[in-house]
């Protein structure tokens, strides 16, 4: 499904490099839900910024259903990402001023989807937050801004799921009921790749890519659960 | 040293009303290290910015060593906060354009406190990210930001600290130096506020007050780590 070959990603700051992704190859097989993991400022981050087709490489390729991203567009990559992918993000990355309602139909008006408030209020609810979807994003607590970012990834019913720390606000029975949910969603033969640093949440996973200085430094097989 | 009675922070959306704080009380001494825990949307960071002066009670009185606040002007609170209180927001609240250095200085800017580099250098050292100090919020990792809004609450050298979620990005070995951190200023006779959702953070604390719904459920002293 998803291919890296030799991935590098480079910032050149002054005089000094940081090099975010050190050469990084893995391969993603259609229905696995994988764990990426590492100390902070290790790179997993940049390398779901990658993944999701976010951001483009300094350096190696990026194959999605064997076909070379890097040959794309940005207009052809977003078609991609609407289409294809639900991305959560660290940092929530909701529109301030927009309602969490609206900020959930955002990919379903996108993709021209009909039944979008029906939609996007199901997909709310899905996050036990049906009663809060009139409220703006500083109307919200931080692990309820989470839950819509969640919402939003989900709605369009995609086929891959890229979380990056979906629950690192949220306390343990809520954090829970959203692997819940994307347990459910691999059930139905969705990809989930999500990076955490909660044992409890890998714990999920089929698979564990440990990352180090941009590095993977392993990439183990688990029975999840 | 702070002392809350019957709190209540309300907010009307519409037609409904939602009760962030539902009339809690709760006295804190000095040197204490208080670990505030409950599910998502219970009231944590509601509580914590109530009890910071960063929020004022929509009913019930705040006394900071003795002295009802309500009374006083918010730039009297203002001063009251950046000579004693130190505060982690759970969204860092990082100035975008500046480097992370030049966040850590600015409370003592405000303060008009010498030798303002230096400092803010020895704090982002002290979180472990003396290599950063020229990285701009953008330019750095989710954990790596909240880093610097801890650095950012210590640089001052405050009597007492309020940390909501410091630890929510962070891998275990990093959370584990952020707490030793706070450890340490507490056995100094710092006051120590901390908001988690995880257990292995409140083990830290000599007491753990549960929310629920606005409310305090139960408030309970253990012994430490
Ligand atoms: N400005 C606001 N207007 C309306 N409701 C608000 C506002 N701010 C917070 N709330 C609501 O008040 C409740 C408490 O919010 P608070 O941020 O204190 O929760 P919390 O315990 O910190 O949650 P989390 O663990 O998710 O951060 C939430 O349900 C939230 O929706
Ligand atoms: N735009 C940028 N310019 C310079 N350096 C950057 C930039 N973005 C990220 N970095 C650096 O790249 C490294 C990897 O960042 P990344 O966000 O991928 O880490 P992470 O593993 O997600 O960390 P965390 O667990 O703290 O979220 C960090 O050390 C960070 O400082
Ligand atoms: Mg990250
Ligand atoms: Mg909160």
């Amino acid at each position: 499904l998803i291919k890296l070959v030799n991935v590098h990603k480079t910032y050149r700051m002054g005089d000094s490099i940081v090099r975010a992704l050190d050469g990084v190859t893995m391969d993603i097989e259609r229905g696995e839900i994988i764990a990426i993991m590492g100390p902070s400022g290790s790179g997993k981050s940049t390398l779901m910024n990658v993944l999701g087709a976010l951001d483009r490489p300094t350096k190696g390729q990026y194959y999605m259903d064997g076909e070379d991203v890097s040959g794309l567009t940005d207009n052809e990559l977003a078609r991609i990402r609407n289409e294809h992918i639900g991305f959560v993000f660290q940092s929530f990355n909701l529109l301030k001023r927009t309602s969490a309602i609206e900020n959930v139909e955002l990919p379903l008006v996108y993709a021209g989807a009909r039944n979008r408030r029906e939609r996007a209020l199901e997909a709310l609810e899905q996050v036990k937050l049906g009663d809060r979807s009139t409220h703006k994003p500083n109307e919200l607590s931080g692990g309820e801004q989470q839950r819509v970012a969640v919402a939003r990834a989900i709605v369009t019913d995609p086929d891959i799921i890229m979380a990056d720390e979906p629950t690192g606000n949220l306390d343990s029975k809520v954090s829970n009921e959203i692997m819940e949910l994307f347990w459910e969603f691999n059930q139905d033969g969705k990809t989930i790749i999500l990076v955490t640093h909660e044992d409890t949440i890998a714990a999920f996973a089929g698979r564990i890519v440990q990352l180090l200085d941009g590095k993977i430094i392993s990439d183990t097989r688990q029975t999840p659960k």
